[in-house]
């Protein structure tokens, strides 16, 4: 565990009456080594051990008697602060109608983030209506109508081999129409670099004003989700995140990765596959996760 | 990698970045690393351009193995063979087994594909679309029945019919999730009881974009589902899949095919060569 590892350490050159900035240095080092094991991109980790080097070698370390916990702390600290500091309230008012687009990569929990997201709405009083822009994958739509109806909502009816955008101007005519209060609009997996796939989504995003533009995450994610935040944010532009599968034992480092490249706040936590399991994402909980 | 420039501490820096950015994860790359070093004094290697070379040699060799896809023997006796698709939840199973399927059905063989995946919404309808793609028989089932119930009798009618070979799908799971690694422990003795071990491959789906996570999913898939090879999806995308060196260093498990896209032949024999140098490019 990072707490023993940094005491051990420091234990050793404190012994030898060598607590300085060396000693420092190398418990910064356990630590990226630890931000690496738990998925957090590279440069964020070399960029966060950076951040709080000051810190590090100030007096609340090295005149501390417990120094691998203090700096434990201060790297604690820092995660909570990067990630967010509290949890964040999604924008969604009663009184108009709202609308979110899910987006993200293939199989990173979108389709099912859009009914728990309905389930959890309709339980505050909205009137949500789910609406399939996955014209692609098989049973895409059938399994939005699954879900959508185990949530108890209303999903919009399309047939196979529709177009997205003539998809979305219709559902949102016919939700004004109905008088939905919260229309979420659920697409297709893509890669980023698939500039037809790419472009499709720009053109959604354009099409609408969203309250919400969500890229879900799922919460193994490695390395990349430094490049698929960035290339998302960049091209479609996005408000929010849904971190998935935190069911999962994965450390979940790709959401300080995410929150740091885009600054956009991780709104939910998807913590299972029923549709009850939504909650609040917690920047105080994720950083105890990522540490270990 | 940098023309003709000095094999120096910084060139082996910008490695370490390189090799960490593939997910294989900071242990394995200090292994990679270490393993460069000594090429490089035993080559002679003196500038930058050959050490990549010498790099991607020493990661094609960590992944080479004499392990393929299983295809079935159509003169043996012993029918059908089974494929057992695994992996967590969103991972490309149920793609991949519509994949195959084709790829079977096109070398002449009767394949039957079974869908144990009786839980998540509209999972056997989407498979039924991929075998329809494929051409290739189904085995449905009803939503909620127990999967090694579906497994069993998808066994017995290939037996009774004559398939060559059977490809299971099975429902996406986190390894942590002790009653479903249960679940899948049953479906794997389901077929043990009904097949001889050698006509058996159990393949773990892994997502490129997936890290470190991957190691704990092969070796918890693996303890119940026992093993043969990985298959390792979407690296179509930005993702590097870099963690199957981890998996290989570690436990030996072997990539055996790759995904390349969403359409049905969207599936590649693994190359560690090829593999190698696009981990690197
Ligand atoms: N354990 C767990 N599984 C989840 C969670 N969220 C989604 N899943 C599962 O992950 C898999 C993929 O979910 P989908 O909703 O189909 O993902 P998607 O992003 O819509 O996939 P594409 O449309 O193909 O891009 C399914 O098996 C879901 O049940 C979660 O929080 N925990
Ligand atoms: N770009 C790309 N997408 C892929 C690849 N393989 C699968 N997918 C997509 O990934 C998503 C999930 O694929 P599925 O086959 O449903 O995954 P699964 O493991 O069966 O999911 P669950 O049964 O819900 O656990 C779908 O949108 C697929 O089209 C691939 O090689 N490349
Ligand atoms: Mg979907
Ligand atoms: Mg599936």
């Amino acid at each position: 565990r990072l707490t023993e590892t940094l005491q051990t350490a420091f234990k050793k050159l404190r012994g030898k009456g060598l607590l300085n900035e060396k000693a420092v240095d190398e418990g910064l080092r356990e630590i990226r080594r630890a931000l690496l094991d738990a998925d957090v991109n590279f440069k964020v980790a070399k960029k966060f051990t950076d951040n709080i080097r000051e810190r590090a070698v100030g007096e609340e370390v090295m005149k501390s008697l417990t120094p691998g916990q203090q700096l434990i702390k201060i790297v604690r600290d820092e995660l909570v602060h990067l990630l967010g500091d509290t949890a964040v309230e999604p924008n969604v008012e009663k009184g108009r109608m709202n609308q979110f687009l899910l987006l993200g990569l293939q199989g990173s929990g979108k389709t099912t983030a859009c009914a728990k997201l309905a389930l959890n709405y309709k339980k505050d009083g909205y009137r949500p209506l789910l609406v399939p822009l996955d014209v692609y994958r098989p049973a895409a739509i059938k399994q939005l109508e699954v879900v959508g109806s185990q949530a108890g909502v209303d999903v919009f009816k399309i047939e196979e081999g529709g177009i997205p955008l003539e998809i979305m101007r219709q559902a949102y005519q016919f939700a004004k129409d109905k008088g939905y209060s919260l229309v979420i609009y659920d697409t297709a997996g893509r890669t980023t670099v698939d500039d037809e796939m790419m472009n499709e989504v720009i053109g959604l995003r354009k099409e609408l004003q969203f309250e919400e533009v969500f890229l879900v995450i799922d919460s193994m994610t490695g390395q990349d989700a430094v490049t698929t935040a960035t290339k998302f944010n960049e091209s479609v532009g996005i408000t929010g995140c849904i971190l998935t599968k935190l069911d999962g034992d994965a450390r979940g480092g790709a959401a300080l990765s995410v929150r740091d490249v885009t600054g956009v706040p991780i709104i939910f936590a998807s913590v299972g596959e029923g549709l009850k399991q939504l909650e609040p994402f917690h920047p105080d909980r994720m950083a105890g996760r990522i540490l270990g | 990698a940098a023309a003709r420039k000095g094999v120096d501490d910084s060139f082996y820096d910008e490695i370490q970045q390189v090799l960490i950015e593939t997910d294989m994860g900071y242990e394995v790359a200090e292994e990679v690393l270490k393993m460069l070093r000594r090429e490089v004094g035993a080559r002679g290697a003196d500038d930058t351009a050959e050490a990549c070379d010498l790099l991607v040699e020493v990661i094609g060799r960590t992944l080479s193995s004499p392990v393929k896809t299983l295809v079935p023997d159509v003169s043996s006796p012993n029918k059908p063979v089974v494929i057992l698709m695994t992996g967590v939840n969103g991972s490309g199973k149920t793609t991949v087994c519509g994949k195959l399927a084709k790829r079977y059905r096109l070398l002449g063989l009767k394949v039957l594909i079974v869908a144990s995946d009786t839980f998540r919404a509209a999972a056997i309808d989407q498979l039924k679309i991929w075998a329809e793609r494929a051409e290739v028989d189904f085995q449905g089932a009803k939503e909620g029945a127990d999967p090694s119930s579906v497994v069993y009798d998808g066994l017995s009618r290939a037996k009774s019919e004559g398939h060559d070979i059977v490809i299971i799908d099975t429902a996406g799971r986190l390894q942590n999730k002790v009653n479903l690694m249960n679940e899948l422990g049953k479906i794997r003795r389901t077929v043990d009881k009904q097949i001889e071990p050698d006509a058996i491959q159990s393949l773990l789906v892994i997502d490129s974009t997936t890290g470190q996570n991957a190691i704990t999913q092969a070796e918890v898939f693996g303890e119940v589902a026992k093993l043969d090879g990985i298959i390792l999806t979407k690296l179509d995308g930005t993702a590097r899949g870099g963690i199957v060196l981890a998996i290989k260093q570690r436990m030996g498990l072997p990539v055996l095919e790759v995904g390349v896209g969403e359409t049905i032949n969207d599936l590649v024999p693994f190359d560690a060569a090829e593999y190698s140098r696009s981990l690197l490019g």
